[in-house]
């Protein structure tokens, strides 16, 4: 999705997307 | 484990013969983070298991900005509780693996 952002560190690959709503009142 | 305020799921279904694991990480409960951060943002990354330690993406985490210095500790524990769950999973069920 147009969100999604990829950042880069020393070498790693860090994909950065939404967390969908449901997985946040889950807990 | 003890409530980091953070979840760590696989991000990908594990085949269980590659070291190499998908994944991710969020914010569930951000009362329980000292620093600031982005809590409706999940990260998506890759983990060796035999090359990674938790402590190492925690701190690559926080120099990309995602988290504080202070709650480094607390995203290396979630990391840690997560993976070592996963290495207990495949022990026990090599063969369905």
């Amino acid at each position: 999705s147009s969100l999604t952002q990829v950042v880069h560190s020393a070498g790693r690959r860090f994909i950065v997307s939404p967390v969908p709503e449901s997985r946040l009142r889950e807990s | 484990a003890e409530d980091t305020g953070l979840r760590v799921e696989l991000a990908e279904e594990d085949d269980c013969s590659n070291s190499s694991l998908a994944l991710r990480l969020w914010v569930e409960d951000p009362k329980k983070l000292k620093g600031k951060h982005k809590d409706n943002e999940a990260i998506e990354f890759s983990f060796n298991l035999e090359t990674d330690t938790p402590e190492e993406v925690a701190y690559e985490m926080v120099r990309s900005g995602f988290f504080h210095e202070s709650d480094s500790k607390a995203v290396a524990k979630s990391i840690r509780d997560r993976v070592t769950l996963i290495k207990k999973t495949r022990e026990k069920k090599p063969a369905s693996c």
